[in-house]
């Protein structure tokens, strides 16, 4: 049935050849895949994109090997705390991040694909609390929020290359509880955060201070919005936000992503572009790199948008194996990881 | 947009609001 409503989305020539199946792999021993993503692995002078596929109790690196087949290379087990998600760290090689939980994040953890120390596997505490939103950012570095009943903390910690946590730095918390981070791309120094209360907060993260610049509000019809990507141009701060919760409406449709131009010396805004849902579609689990974005559809489908367009350019429908339930992009968009619940990931050339 | 939407805008927005934020 969810086969036949698609059809007529599939039969627009664009979306039908913008996705192709490069390979698959199978991990026979996971029958729960709960996220997947793309690392650089480098070991004797040679750099290949690795897939790191996690379930609840287990994460496990996969090479390439010849004939588009992959290999399983390390398993790390994890223990009694369910792994919640893979957080990505940009340009970054051998190390991977994993955040564990049961409702929310309580631990994070780095895993060290390859030691030089010892030529081991090995994984390390980072952080435990209740942590309400953890990025990986660039130069091996981590920013997570998590509260307390008196306070929320916000913080950057790095790791060095043999793989041990250096000292943190503290960022200045706004009032309300910060759900998502995404760096300012091209400034170093500039982070921002989406709030609980729907606003958009600005902190200066350079090795000084922890300032918090701006707080500007995103608008109440969306809630809970979620940032992806931040970018500045032309003395504007582009963001690109996501809204799980927004109600659907008959001039917009139902909201995916919007992306919305922020004056930071005024906190004035406007939306620039605005990406909605398929017809007939609901729900989304989103991941945006560049100006592309792909989530998981309620109904098994995986959508991909261009975000300046504000299109949706592919659509992937449930295969027969079963439904899509993950969706995430690799280093970059040429490639889309495209994960079943039983643990099959698809690699998708885009 | 406008600038008269957004208010008047700065190319150097962040260097300017690290200056006058709280240190």
């Amino acid at each position: 049935d969810v086969a036949e409503q698609l059809t007529p989305v599939l039969l627009d020539g664009l979306r039908e050849e913008s996705l192709q199946l490069v390979s698959k792999l199978k991990d026979s021993s996971s029958s729960c895949a709960v996220d997947v993503s793309a690392v650089w692995w480098e070991a004797a002078g040679s750099r290949e994109l690795c897939v790191v596929t996690a379930c609840e109790s287990s994460v496990s690196l996969w090479k390439p090997l010849a004939s588009d087949r992959w290999g399983k290379v390390y398993t790390w087990q994890l223990g009694e705390i369910p792994v919640i998600q893979i957080v990505p760290l940009p340009e970054t090689c051998n190390l991977v991040c994993i955040a564990l939980g049961d409702l929310e994040i309580g631990e994070i953890r780095w895993l060290l694909l390859y030691s030089s120390e010892n030529d081991s596997f090995k994984q390390s505490l980072v952080k435990t609390g209740n942590i309400k939103a953890v990025l990986g950012l660039k130069d091996r570095r981590l920013v997570s929020s998590s509260r307390t009943m008196q306070e929320q903390q916000v913080e950057i910690v790095s790791l060095s290359e043999t793989g041990r946590s250096k000292d943190g730095q503290t960022l200045m918390p706004p009032e309300e509880t910060v759900l998502a981070f995404a760096e300012v791309e091209g400034m170093r120094d500039a982070l921002v955060g989406t709030t609980a209360v729907n606003s958009i907060v600005v902190w200066s993260v350079n090795l000084k201070t922890g300032q918090l610049l701006k707080k500007m509000p995103v608008g109440y019809s969306y809630p809970a919005s979620i940032c992806h990507r931040a970018y500045s141009e032309s003395g504007l701060l582009f963001v690109v936000l996501s809204h799980p919760h927004a109600k659907e409406s008959e001039s917009c449709g139902n909201p995916a992503f919007r992306v919305i131009a922020f004056n930071p010396k005024t906190a004035r805004s406007t939306g620039v572009m605005f990406s909605s849902l398929p017809p007939g579609h609901a729900g989304r689990q989103g991941d945006v790199k560049d100006a592309s974005a792909a989530a998981v559809l309620t109904s098994g489908a995986i959508a991909v948008w261009d975000l300046l367009l504000g299109q949706c350019t592919a659509l992937l429908p449930p295969g027969p194996e079963g439904s899509w339930a993950l969706a995430r992009w690799a280093t970059t968009t040429a490639c889309l990881l495209a994960g079943q619940g039983d643990g099959t990931v698809c690699l998708y050339r885009y | 947009c406008s600038e008269s939407d957004l208010g008047p805008i700065s190319l150097n927005w962040f260097e300017e609001l690290s200056a006058e934020a709280p240190s």
